[in-house]
């Protein structure tokens, strides 16, 4: 019986044009595993659920994307004088994103590594700032444009999130203004003159561990009634 | 995967029934992540007058049936989902996004008239 599948319209129903051909599969975030399982624990139960609400993040939202970075890394040599640690251009692709959907979140994670007390090092700071320009992308020492987040972190180790909500917004409203951010990484040694941290180490591992994501809520309308009839 | 229905009296009368869709069959295994696939159940079977009377039963079902009993062009009570529950998928798309999306009343988790 299952040759008499229909795969076409069954890839339709589930609002899918093709079916995909992941060559890899991508690690799942632990909120998306979490949701996933969360879900299928109530419709197991048969307990009621409110689809369009994702508890877990606290955002209204029916439909939750992962998108892998695209991005590369610039100047992978030795930290450079000033002490800039890693340099790199993020770019996600927003074309899976149908404009029909509300965008309620828009998550940037830098996993920078995981955790581990034998790897702490210095005290960095991480900048990431909007790519506004399209000649940035072919500088080795670019200027960032509009600042998005400027912050220190001690020991860098585990996810760091910023909310890209705005930005994410703005690149949906058109898509030529999607030129991905541009993120340094600066190892400051001089917080720990005196403490043998090997900034090299921090920056190779900082290279070799890095991982970015953005999770993009959406809700669509069409499947979402506003919550606050429903409650009445 | 057909669950087969119990033997007895009750196979005809309307009751679900139990389907499995594995995606590996389908050949879906090497793009959706999670769950190995769904349960495609239907309703199906008779609904006499007797039945209509008790079990999961709607009021209207149980006013076609007594028609039908006295007039046969008035056609059967039939056998539907009463109660169904959403499925979630987790895949990955071709931009190698992983995706998160539910779909609202797919799985017939009970059956009636």
């Amino acid at each position: 019986q299952t040759s008499k599948f229909q795969d076409y319209d069954l890839l339709r129903f589930l609002d899918l044009e093709k079916e995909p051909s992941a060559h890899r599969f991508q690690p799942v975030p632990r909120v998306l595993r979490k949701v996933f399982q969360a879900r299928e624990a109530a419709a197991a139960g048969g307990a009621s659920q409110d689809l369009c609400y994702v508890k877990e993040l606290g955002v209204r939202g029916n439909l939750l994307r992962l998108l892998p970075d695209h991005g590369f890394f610039l100047n992978t040599q030795k930290p450079s004088q000033d002490g800039s640690c890693l340099q790199k251009f993020l770019y996600f692709n927003l074309s899976a994103i149908k404009e029909k959907g509300k965008l309620t979140m828009a998550r940037l994670t830098l996993d920078l590594g995981p955790r581990s007390y034998y790897h702490l090092g210095p005290e960095v700071v991480v900048a990431l700032s909007v790519i506004e320009d399209r000649g940035m992308w072919g500088q080795s020492h670019p200027k960032p444009g509009r600042m998005l987040a400027l912050q220190s972190v001690l020991g860098p180790q585990g996810p760091l999130h910023f909310n890209l909500q705005g930005v994410v917004k703005d690149w949906n409203s058109s898509r030529r203004k999607n030129l991905g951010l541009y993120l340094e990484i600066l190892a400051n040694e001089d917080r720990y003159s005196g403490v043998n941290f090997q900034v090299e180490n921090t920056c190779d591992r900082l290279i070799r561990s890095l991982h970015a994501s953005l999770l993009v809520v959406t809700l669509n309308p069409e499947h979402c009634q506003p919550s606050s009839r429903k409650r009445r | 995967a057909a669950i087969p229905v119990p033997k007895g009296s009750c196979r005809n009368l309307c009751h679900r029934h139990q389907l499995f869709i594995s995606f590996r069959d389908l050949g879906w295994h090497k793009w959706v992540i999670a769950p190995k696939g769904f349960m495609a159940n239907y309703c199906h079977g008779d609904c006499p007058f007797s039945m209509t009377t008790y079990l999961n039963s709607s009021n209207y079902a149980f006013m076609q049936a007594l028609m039908h009993a006295v007039d046969p062009n008035v056609p059967k009570a039939v056998c539907i989902p009463t109660k169904l529950s959403p499925i979630s998928m987790l895949y990955q798309d071709n931009d190698d996004n992983v995706v998160l999306r539910h779909y609202e009343d797919m799985v017939v988790d009970e059956c009636g008239c």
